[in-house]
């Protein structure tokens, strides 16, 4: 998650889970985003779908029927533009940030990850996503008001903490699209990594957070794959998109093993 | 306005509107999303501000005081976290659409031009603005999925026009970070054009609407100028980025001069 717009949360999401898949776990990706753009990346024609994560929102009994296999070891809970009518259908209900977390209740064990793919804000449909997730992961551009973005959702992160997810932490940052040569993005990623290394031993969720390794590189293949409904995997699988999205999906799966 | 992240809305607001100024035009920045990246981009600092747009939707009469001096020509009326509110503190009321424009009525004709810079989704910020609004310009990426996305936006304005503001028309389409050489891009600029051109002598919003000359070349000190509280032309004067807006604020003031 990250309420910046356009720093790879949907690159992210759908590459990494597809990475993962292709390693053997079993994945499910969830698109919280009424632009569906996790959907149509994974193949998927959201106006084309009998149920999506939406009427799951609405009853949960629905969840299992709504997952759409993509391949072997790949599921999609998907979006459909409804979902924008979520945040005004659900205000003012009790239980409304956790619609999600009682949905998939009733797929609970079925698979290894589950990612969610979060719109660009900090609203209703992204805390649904903090109060069912147990990490949280945040891809973002090496540029310096990024920063400052991040300090905002930390905050957000602490606040769902204390009063709606007690067991929620953060894994990361995953840069993309990052320019390892350009004196910005170098300034970035030291001022992030002080930064993350100065929580350590702390009481914040985010004490044990570090910088993924790799970073992405900027790979024009990932930008134009979307459009195909691909992941990069199945479009330019050798492309340094691809590379850094595997070494990525390693990283990651070594962080389960460390907790 | 653009409901898809990171395309380069603010960008485009910021650095139009401080072209049009230095050349002359009086400019007033409206800044609409709570992540206040425009505010910032201008050098002001959301947390030290008295008054910010959201008063303004709450008491008009604050419109007038809550504008920011930025240079000669060029105002800045601040976003602040706060904004983030608004959605579900005006939900259900019978106006909470046109706010915005019942404040903006407290200082007509005082600039030449009002650049409203909307955060990425179709809510109730990005309905203030349209309803406000004469033109909607859209700065987008040159890729697929975003043809997918302007779909969307043109329906909101057609039923913006419909039922909120019968004078709002689409100016056109800015590309942002647009790789000439890239193929995909090529065929998006393509299809854009294709499609528009279709539409003259259309009864649509965007019957007029056009992919606005130059497109905006991918250059990092765009990217780099917003940490730094400064436009471009203060930042890096000379940078193809600079030229490129230069350039895209004659073309900008001269479709005014057609209509
Ligand atoms: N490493 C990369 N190299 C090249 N292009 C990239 C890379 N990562 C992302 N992109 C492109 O940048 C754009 C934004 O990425 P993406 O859609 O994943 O961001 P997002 O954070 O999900 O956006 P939103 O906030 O709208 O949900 C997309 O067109 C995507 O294809
Ligand atoms: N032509 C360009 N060349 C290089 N970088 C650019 C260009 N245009 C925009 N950027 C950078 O891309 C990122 C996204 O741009 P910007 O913030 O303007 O998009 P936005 O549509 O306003 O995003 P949001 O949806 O979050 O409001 C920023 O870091 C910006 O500096
Ligand atoms: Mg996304
Ligand atoms: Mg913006």
């Amino acid at each position: 998650m990250n309420q910046k717009g356009g720093v790879g949360k949907t690159t992210t999401t759908v590459n990494l889970a597809a990475a993962l898949a292709e390693a053997g776990h079993s994945v499910l990706v969830v698109d919280l985003d009424p632009q569906a753009h996790a959907t149509l990346h994974l193949g998927v024609d959201p106006s084309s779908l009998d149920a999506s994560v939406y009427d799951c929102f609405e009853d949960p009994a629905a969840t299992p029927d709504a997952i759409v296999r993509i391949h072997e070891h790949l599921g999609l809970l998907p979006a459909e533009t409804d979902l924008a009518a979520a945040e005004s259908d659900l205000a003012g209900q009790p239980d409304r940030n956790q619609r999600l977390r009682t949905a998939l209740n009733k797929i609970d064990g079925w698979f290894d990850h589950v990612f969610f793919d979060c719109p660009p804000s900090l609203g209703l449909l992204t805390l649904n996503a903090l109060a069912a997730a147990d990490r949280v992961l945040i891809p973002m551009q090496s540029h310096f008001l990024a920063l400052q973005g991040v300090g905002k959702l930390l905050e957000t992160v602490q606040l769902v903490r204390t009063n709606l997810n007690p067991r929620l932490t953060v894994a990361g940052v995953v840069l993309c699209a990052h320019d390892t040569q350009a004196t910005h993005a170098q300034e970035v990623l030291a001022d992030l990594t002080e930064f993350l290394e100065s929580q350590r031993g702390s009481d914040a969720p985010w004490a044990d957070a570090r910088v993924l390794d790799p970073h992405i590189r900027r790979n024009v293949k990932l930008a134009e794959c979307p459009s195909f409904g691909q992941t990069i995997f199945q479009y330019a699988p050798w492309a340094p998109g691809a590379n850094d999205y595997r070494k990525l999906a390693e990283s990651f799966a070594a962080l389960d093993a460390d907790n």
